[in-house]
């Protein structure tokens, strides 16, 4: 554990607990995109299905539950609880199209060809495009809140502070892993255009609203 | 270089 990893797994669970917060508190997921949730909570499914194969740290464990239940409550909320505020007219981003070639790509470029090992990848490969329906949903409703705002910066930083994480280990521990590596450079640079509008607007106290 | 044959990252 290096300081990059702790504040990326920080900033991880600050993302998810800003959203699940904004979405209690006001009973409404309006402007958040429960395709992307749908992902997450696939991929946190899928790679940390070695809770029950492999023990690694009281932390390790600790925070791999946390994601697979704060993820599946996320879903709950957006799909059962606030149904009725559901963006489903502007969630239309076909998660098919990042779900199968992710899928196909896992079973093609992977450490080593056993079921644990591919869905592992398929949840890396997945994860680094997930965040895409909500982009989406962004882009087409030309705004976002700022509280969605936030919890789009914390989510981005996460994978930009594990990729120094990466850097660090690669040098420190001589460690690396290439899949995980290229998949998180794939999708910090996805975070690029918010980046730049959350530093240039947002923090300013201005809203998140893409030129027309 | 370590190939590491678990994951121990999140």
């Amino acid at each position: 554990m290096n300081i990059f990893r702790l504040l990326g797994d920080l900033s991880h669970i600050l993302a998810i607990i800003i959203l699940l917060l904004k979405i209690w508190k006001t009973r409404s997921c309006a402007g958040i995109s429960g395709k992307s949730q749908i992902l997450f909570a696939t991929v946190y499914t899928m790679r940390y299905l070695d809770l029950v194969t492999t023990y690694i740290s009281a932390y390790n464990t600790f925070m791999k539950v946390i994601f697979i239940a704060t993820s599946y409550a996320t879903v709950f909320l957006i799909y059962v609880k606030c149904k009725a505020t559901y963006d489903h007219n502007h969630d239309t981003f076909r998660i098919e199209f990042l779900i199968l070639p992710t899928l196909v790509l896992a079973l093609l470029i992977n450490h080593e060809f056993t079921i644990m090992e591919v869905l592992w990848t398929f949840s890396i490969y997945l994860e680094s495009v997930a965040i895409l329906p909500q982009l989406f949903l962004v882009s087409k409703t030309g705004e976002a809140e700022s509280i969605t705002s936030h919890y789009l910066f914390a989510l981005g930083s996460y994978r930009g502070l594990y990729l120094l994480n990466w850097l660090y280990r690669f040098y420190a521990e001589d460690h690396y892993d290439l899949i995980a590596i290229i998949a998180g450079l794939v999708q910090t640079v996805l975070y690029c255009d918010f980046f730049y509008l959350y530093i240039t607007k947002v923090l300013k106290g201005k809203k998140l609203q893409l030129p027309a | 270089v370590e190939i590491a044959d678990t994951h121990d990252e999140l």
